[in-house]
């Protein structure tokens, strides 16, 4: 019955067609290329608009994209973003941040272009990013819904890794996300993936799902596949962790394992405004249920309430984790009421003044980690309303001491404001969306804090020999979690780099140090991807187009510079935080230009470039008129502006398959058909 | 194959047919001496449809476009494959897209679609591919001719379409009278043609133009005769 179906959807289908979806990922040692080839087929006579719709997760950045309609080539073009006004209500795009764990988890790239009649349009993308470790394991995500059936799809992942590669899992098909957090909870009905190859060996394994056209069907027939999610982990010990070197730069994982955990003073801070009544605050306290149950018996706690006036469980002081504390507690969270507004400023004051408290009453471990738990579903109505104030009162209130860690709940969340006070407080900020299950995430979002393994850490390379090097200090690291550091080389041809990490445990402080062998460590990244590279031109697949073959040539190409290309997706990151952290404007305006200046160079589209994409407009007749720009910027949605075609530094298309001419020359203006003709009888 | 005459300044279109014989070749532009650009279309034929009592039908077969500036260049465009022949001999295949792109001169393919033949910028010829997957016996692969940009092209253009590029034309009512039934003329170069009201499609059936139609050949329309516009080989580069 299917595959009837399917071929009553097809004879239906007005859209141009989905020939082929092509989407291969190259995950090298967790920094990962992702190509997609699209092609689409107009079968009507007359032009008809082709849409390429891809999300991509938010953590990552386009770095091209192309689309090849009516023979021409459109390329696109990385643009410094202009300055706008502000919006009146000071809220920005998450994005804004460089925090992925302050974005949404998916973003949508959309692109449509007049695909002229009985013509072919292909549009190709690529995008990158860095896999983090969460939970103890690494997520890679790639969105199946092309909206359509498709004659030819394939997603073919390749993970190549120096340390050997562990548990490694292919999931169903999930439907819907249950959010960022590091959950594995999904809502939505799972599906088999059917027709998925692995085949793994011990550095390296490659997954292919091509499923055909009655198997998409069966999945759903809107396209609608869903999310296909791989997850893996990495074999590592206790050293320093993985250095890799290549092209002058290196990068550094670290994550040690078998570390004792360190005891933890935790505040939960918990919003219980009358907006949080319903299915927010049962799964907010079904989640707390839970946490209470993991906190360590060296563990010491607290709970506030708030909502017009702040309630603190046990004032004064943080109890240590006992059966009978841990029974007062859940009392305390399940007879927590909710009403009133939200005032955020108290609620903080009085939790930060817990902690300060505690901590200089000399109660506390000295080597003990620190942090507030703050959860909201608003924004603050309540006291101090102003932003600005309430983040200077915060950092007045915290003075470094310890970290503060933000949720947001919902839609009516201030976003911008937990995630200045996260990242002001050493902190992260989780956004849980409206729909999701907040349970999971939130309980998610702990697991991932709840075990600090290292304090204060620090991490230092021999003098003179680094340049550049990314956020190097670092308040904690988690249980699950993982530093990454990249930087410059001064001398290339130096034999060792010395690395040395400081950091506190539990009881004592901790030092390890290396000497790591530079041109050993780069002969031996070299040999990783020219493993990648075969293994990408030996899966040059049958059903695959040579331009989609070629388009995989080209992904290759960019591995070779895979640890710069990482060192600048790294620093462009820490360059918007720092923005968002920065006390004065010119402080502000030099992360600005320097975060500008690398997303340019590495041709990223970040918060503060503009990708624009010149597109050809179809006249009624099929014929192209002159092209035409659109820009997009980043946001949960696509941003399209048209801009001046005309304009300053505008890029002209190059041309497919020039033959005998200079392919930079400018093409000359496309013809429009006049009715003066001699045709057939 | 028949013929349609924009003719924007007058707002007025006009259509003829040239039925011809196969293997015939017509002169559709000419303006060798001032763009160096000549449009040749080369004729074959087909059986009328069954049951129709209209003679045999003609289409073009193969549309040559001879380009003299800067330097001499033959392009011969047939269904199947595109022909240039300048210093070097490029064959290109219709079924897929390409664009080849000499400075001056640049061509322009489609898959399957239509050729674009664009000379300095302001000439511009799209050559539209009529192909048939299961064609019946009347039906052939042929090309239909259409001027895209006409700017480049001198006042002294001629040929069968080439001649009313800049021309004006005017329509006029005759008068009844006798047993004269009433009709319309056109009135150019100075010359009345008689001409009916008709549709024509075109861009391959996907539009309809409704246009003044002038019968028997374009008579007293073109200068001269059909038959002067027939010229010896595809490549005839001739003047008027």
């Amino acid at each position: 019955r299917v595959p009837r179906q399917v071929k009553t959807i097809l004879a239906k289908e007005t859209r141009p067609l989905i020939q082929e979806l092509s989407i291969k990922t190259t995950i090298m040692s967790r920094y990962a290329f992702t190509a997609v080839y699209c092609a689409m087929l107009n079968r009507r006579s007359a032009a008809s608009e082709g849409v390429f719709q891809l999300q991509i997760p938010a953590n990552a950045y386009v770095s091209n994209f192309t689309m090849i309609i009516g023979g021409r080539v459109y390329q696109s073009e990385i643009r410094p973003r202009e300055k706008k006004v502000k919006p009146e209500d000071g809220r920005a795009k998450n994005k804004e941040s460089g925090d992925p764990s302050a974005e949404p988890e998916m973003e949508v790239f959309k692109m449509a272009a007049n695909i002229p009649g009985r013509n072919r349009a292909v549009f190709m993308l690529t995008y990158e990013e860095l896999l983090q470790r969460r939970l103890g394991r690494y997520e890679h995500v790639t969105s199946l819904r092309p909206l359509q059936l498709v004659s030819r799809l394939t997603l073919d992942v390749t993970i190549i890794d120096h340390s050997a590669i562990t548990g490694l899992e292919v999931l169903l098909l999930r439907n819907s996300r249950g959010g960022g957090a590091g959950t594995s909870r999904t809502s939505g009905r799972p599906q088999l993936p059917v027709t998925t190859e692995i085949k793994k060996e011990k550095n390296m394994c490659r997954i292919t799902f091509s499923p055909n056209i009655v198997q998409q069907a069966r999945i759903a027939t809107n396209g609608l596949l869903g999310d296909f999610v791989i997850r893996y982990d990495v074999q590592r010990d206790m050293g320093i962790g993985d250095i890799q070197v290549l092209n002058g730069h290196f990068v550094h994982y670290f994550a040690p394992k078998d570390l004792p955990a360190v005891p933890k003073n935790v505040v939960f801070v918990i919003d219980t405004s009358a907006s949080m009544l319903g299915k927010k605050i049962r799964q907010t306290k079904e989640a707390l249920f839970t946490i209470l149950g993991d906190l360590r018996p060296g563990d010491h706690f607290n709970f506030i309430s708030f909502s017009n006036r702040v309630k603190v469980w046990q004032p004064g002081r943080l109890v240590p984790v006992t059966p009978n504390n841990v029974r007062d507690a859940k009392k305390f969270i399940f007879m927590l009421p909710t009403s009133g507004g939200t005032n955020i400023n108290s609620a903080i004051q009085t939790g930060s003044s817990l902690l300060q408290d505690y901590l200089s009453a000399q109660d506390a471990s000295p080597n003990s980690v620190s942090l507030i738990i703050f959860l909201t579903d608003g924004q603050p109505t309540v006291g101090e309303v102003q932003s600005v104030t309430i983040l200077g009162n915060t950092r007045s209130a915290v003075q470094g001491k310890f970290c503060i860690f933000t949720i947001g709940i919902g839609n009516d969340v201030d976003y911008r404001l937990l995630e200045r006070m996260a990242l002001d407080n050493c902190g992260m900020m989780r956004r849980i969306p409206e729909e999701a299950d907040a349970s999971s995430m939130l309980k998610g979002f702990y697991d991932e804090i709840g075990t600090p393994l290292l304090s204060d850490i620090r991490i230092n390379y021999t003098k003179d020999s680094v340049q550049y090097v990314t956020q190097h200090l670092f308040t904690n690291y988690f249980n699950g979690s993982e530093i990454v550091i990249a930087g410059k080389l001064t001398n290339q041809s130096a034999e060792s780099l010395h690395v040395q990490v400081t950091a506190s445990n539990s009881d004592k402080s901790i030092i390890l140090e290396t000497d790591v062998p530079l041109q050993h460590r780069e002969v031996e990244t070299e040999n990783r991807v020219k493993a990648a590279r075969a293994v990408m031109a030996a899966g040059a697949r049958p059903p695959g187009s040579a331009l989609a073959k070629e388009f995989g040539v080209v992904l290759g190409s960019i591995l070779e510079d895979f640890v710069e290309r990482l060192w600048g997706f790294l620093s462009v990151k820490e360059g918007l935080r720092s923005r968002l952290r920065s006390q004065t404007s010119r402080e502000r305006e030099d992360h600005i230009q320097q975060a500008t200046n690398l997303s340019l160079t590495y041709n990223f589209l970040t918060p503060l470039t503009n990708m624009v994409v010149e597109k050809p407009s179809v006249l009624a007749d099929g014929t192209t008129a002159p092209p035409t720009n659109e820009a997009i910027s980043t946001g949960n949605e696509v941003l399209s502006e048209p801009v001046d075609p005309a304009g300053p530094g505008g890029r002209p298309p190059t041309l497919s398959n020039t033959v005998g001419g200079d392919e930079k020359r400018p093409v000359k203006k496309s013809v429009t058909i006049s009715k003066t003709s001699a045709d057939g009888d | 194959p028949h013929f349609v005459v924009e003719f924007p300044l007058s707002k007025l279109t006009v259509c003829f047919n040239i039925n011809g014989e196969p293997g015939h070749v017509l002169r559709l532009v000419s303006d060798h001496k001032a763009s160096g650009v000549t449009v040749n279309g080369k004729l074959i034929g087909a059986p009328p449809p069954p049951g129709s009592h209209k003679h045999q039908r003609t289409y073009f077969s193969t549309i040559t476009v001879v380009v003299d500036h800067p330097k001499r260049v033959y392009i011969e465009v047939t269904p199947k494959k595109v022909i240039l022949d300048g210093r070097d001999r490029i064959v290109l295949p219709c079924h897929s897209t390409v664009t080849v792109d000499s400075g001056v001169l640049s061509v322009s393919i489609v898959a399957g679609t239509n050729v674009t033949v664009s000379v300095g910028g302001n000439i511009s010829f799209v050559i539209l591919l009529h192909q048939y997957k299961n064609p019946a016996p009347y039906q052939r692969d042929h090309l239909g001719f259409y001027i895209g940009q006409s700017k480049g092209l001198s006042h002294d253009c001629h040929g069968l379409l080439g001649q009313f590029l800049y021309e004006e034309v005017g329509l006029a009512q005759l008068p009844v009278g006798g047993e004269a039934k009433p009709g319309t003329v056109l009135k150019v170069k100075g010359r009345s043609v008689p001409v009916v009201q008709k549709s024509r499609r075109i861009y391959g059936g996907a539009q309809s133009v409704d246009c003044w139609f002038a019968r028997n050949n374009a008579a007293k329309l073109i200068d001269g005769q059909y038959g002067d516009y027939l010229r010896s080989h595809m490549f005839d580069t001739s003047e008027w």
